[in-house]
């Protein structure tokens, strides 16, 4: 029953697939509940949005805005030789683009409000980025980032120490204490064996990871495999497979709509929409809620190719697809009927030394680390989320190694993809790499972690330092994750999802935002600038008249102790080339008579502009011709009225 | 004004690190150690451009304004980190490199 008259609409597949039933992300039924986003703000962290276009100016939230490479809080896109700063408009589109306005396109959550935070386009460091990520943070919900290191296939790169730190605080402290949601392209370097496990924006347990699926179904050229991918949504394919249509800049050669969208850059920002859905339905999900229920909710689906496992706690996964599909019907409903996860439990062992070698293919190096029950007592933790291995390794080509974690339930996580462009001599330092496949597993028990070495047998041989084992999860028990899986089965009908079932929502925590610099350089030196101006012209003014007061004063009719004021030229006065200043004296009739004020507020003997009624002004000054002159010498123009100002 | 544009206004260019204070017990005003990072900032010979972003206790400094032969800045740089390395206020600091970064 949905229908749009944005022209682009039918080419949307993703968002309504008829040539492929089924091979979309199944949205429509949820907006046919009224479940657009409204109420939510998604931040497009890249190179800028042209949030004037039509298709998103009347989404367009400037308080969650900023322009991080300019310092002000315009994100407009500045041309580029390369055309090529539209990645940001594009990627707001999809998720927020307007309907029903015959232009183009409609955004996944097209009643939600879209920000944009410019960074990309300009020189990037370790503190701007950590400003991305807590700008606004009280009023952007979701952070949406299709961007990351290289995908080269040889870079080892991720958030620095304030980045790090940014997106803790933001899961921490954003969203009125609920937590900022950071969704991240998994990356595309599938040409080069790139693995997503090498992407600490992609591995981080504070971050969404999402990869591509094509219109068939299958892995895009470009799509990373990776163990701690949570999720995948469509794409543009090769080629012969359809694109993401969605809005484009007008800027240079663009024409506010593309076809042509697409890379995991695509996938990420639909997902960002449909966690948009999710929190209209239910604002007080937790960060790791939106986690667990993309966990609880995505479909595997037929793949060959694929090594879909089903892991203990019964969730499927697969180094190319993560848990599968993203489904906009089932993340709604279960989050509509989600509450929330426990606190998070970790546990962390010792850095345990090893200083092993590594030994060649076939072989394999095999250390081991027992998480005891009374490891796991103090913080309670009992199923797993996230699971870390931080590694430290010399090799001569790092590129060579292969990193293997196995869970207590034997579930194998292919953490250390080898990856054949790699030749970096530097090995591994304190590297964290995180799997995703052991998800609601239990805790307790034995991890194994297996390297080898699948180069070269000519070169040195690499050795395992140390490592360091770090569990996330929660006090849930098994049997506790088994009654919500039937919970959520239980919610899939869509019976929930209307007006008149709500769970109660905290309110949240109010956390004031961090304003100091709200006056930008730019305003700053206008306000001065037109500071100075004014106080030049007010000394400029002020002296004009001192001395134009003296030079009456220093006459012979003042000496005599009546100064002339000629009446004012009212004609001059309204062009203005007279100016207007009224002195406080007495009027004096030219007999001679004192004149009262009728007005009894005035203070006797004195009049100011206020006591005056306009056609009553007797202007003091204007000319110096007429000030200069005695009245028998006054032009008589200035002598109309028998009625003179005397000081 | 170029100091006044705080941390959002960044790499003209120049040195700058990012610097994690010690944060003393009962210090709860911002302020206070705010004047604590601007007197660390001076001791090293660079500006406090002002709190990175939401993040409590950290600070960005930045070389102050004015081309500098490549001699002095390298002098600057060192001396700055000498200062950095060996202040009691300071629990973690970072000359700020540029990042590579790549749209997906």
């Amino acid at each position: 029953s949905i229908y749009f008259n944005d022209p682009k609409y039918p080419q949307q597949w993703h968002l309504n697939n008829r040539q492929s039933p089924g091979r979309d992300i199944n949205v429509t039924g949820v907006w046919e509940r009224n479940v657009t986003g409204r109420g939510v703000t998604v931040v497009v962290v890249d190179d800028g949005v042209e949030h004037t276009v039509q298709d998103i100016a009347p989404n367009y939230s400037p308080e969650g805005s900023y322009d991080l490479n300019s310092n002000d809080p315009d994100p407009m896109p500045h041309p580029d030789v390369e055309n090529g700063n539209h990645h940001g408009t594009r990627c707001a589109g999809e998720i927020a683009a307007v309907p029903n306005n015959s232009f183009c396109a409609v955004g996944v959550a097209f009643g939600s409000r879209i920000a944009g935070i410019r960074v990309l386009d300009g020189p990037l460091t370790d503190s701007m980025e950590a400003v991305a990520f807590n700008k606004h943070y009280q009023i952007n919900d979701i952070y949406s980032c299709s961007w990351g290191p290289d995908d080269d296939g040889k870079t080892v790169d991720g958030p620095h120490q304030l980045g790090k730190a940014a997106l803790q605080h933001g899961v921490m402290a954003g969203r009125r204490g609920f937590g900022s949601i950071f969704v991240v392209a998994s990356g595309n370097g599938g040409q080069h064996n790139d693995n997503c496990n090498y992407d600490g924006y992609a591995n981080s347990i504070y971050t969404v990871t999402i990869g591509a699926v094509d219109e068939e179904g299958r892995m895009p050229f470009y799509a990373e495999e990776c163990a701690s991918m949570l999720a995948v949504t469509f794409s543009g394919g090769d080629k012969m497979l359809r694109s993401i249509v969605t809005t484009d800049w007008d800027l240079q050669k663009g024409t506010g709509c593309t076809e042509g969208h697409t890379g995991t850059s695509a996938a990420a920002p639909l997902a960002a929409g449909m966690i948009a859905l999710m929190l209209q339905v239910r604002p007080c999900l937790t960060w790791r809620d939106v986690q667990h229920i993309i966990v609880f909710t995505a479909t595997q689906y037929e793949d060959r190719h694929a090594d879909w496992i089903t892991n203990e706690a019964g969730f499927s996964h697969s180094h190319q697809h993560g848990f599968g599909l993203l489904n906009a019907w089932r993340l709604v409903n279960a989050a509509k009927v989600w509450t929330s996860v426990p606190y998070l439990a970790s546990y962390v062992s010792p850095v345990i030394k090893e200083n092993k070698a590594i030994p060649q293919s076939p072989r394999a190096l095999e250390v081991r680390w027992n998480v005891s029950r009374t490891d796991l007592e103090m913080s309670g933790l009992k199923t797993l989320e996230h699971v870390a291995v931080t590694v430290s390794i010399t090799h001569p080509r790092r590129g060579n190694l292969e990193l293997k974690l196995f869970c207590p339930s034997g579930m194998m996580s292919l953490i250390g993809a080898p990856r054949s462009m790699d030749s970096d001599p530097s090995g591994f330092n304190d590297w964290t790499f995180s799997t995703v496949r052991c998800w609601g597993e239990r805790a307790k028990g034995v991890y194994r972690l297996v390297v080898r070495d699948v180069g070269d047998e000519s070169l040195q041989v690499g050795v395992l330092r140390q490592w360091r084992l770090t569990l996330y999860g929660s006090v849930w028990s098994p049997v506790d994750i088994r009654d919500r899986q039937r919970l959520l089965q239980n919610a899939m009908s869509g019976k929930y999802l209307h007006d008149s079932f709500t769970l109660p929502c905290p309110p949240g925590l109010s956390i004031p935002e961090e304003d100091g610099y709200t006056i930008t350089p730019n305003t700053l030196k206008t306000l001065v600038l037109v500071g100075c101006f004014t106080v030049f012209w007010t000394v400029y003014y002020m002296l004009e008249v001192y001395l134009s007061q003296r030079s009456v004063a220093s006459s012979s009719a003042c000496r005599n102790g009546a100064c002339r004021w000629p009446r004012r030229n009212r004609k001059a006065r309204e062009e203005g080339t007279e100016l207007e200043s009224v002195p406080l004296c007495n009027r004096k009739d030219l007999h001679g008579g004192e004149v009262e004020s009728t007005d009894p507020a005035a203070s006797p003997g004195l009049l100011g502009p206020e006591h005056l009624e306009e056609g009553a002004w007797h202007l003091a000054l204007n000319s110096k011709g007429a000030l200069d002159c005695p009245p028998q010498q006054c032009p008589p123009e200035l002598l109309q009225d028998q009625q003179e100002q005397i000081c | 004004l170029a100091e006044a544009g705080g941390p959002e206004a960044q790499w003209p260019g120049g040195l700058s690190w990012a610097v994690h204070l010690h944060s003393r017990e009962g210090e709860q005003e911002e302020k206070t150690m705010e004047r604590r990072a601007d007197a660390l900032a001076q001791a090293a010979g660079l500006v406090n451009t002002g709190r990175i972003g939401e993040l409590r206790g950290h600070y960005l400094f930045v070389q102050p304004a004015g081309r500098k032969p490549a001699m002095e800045v390298e002098a600057a740089r060192r001396q700055a980190e000498a200062v950095l390395a060996s202040h009691a206020d300071v629990h973690w600091h970072s000359e700020q490199r540029l990042l590579r970064r790549t749209k997906r």
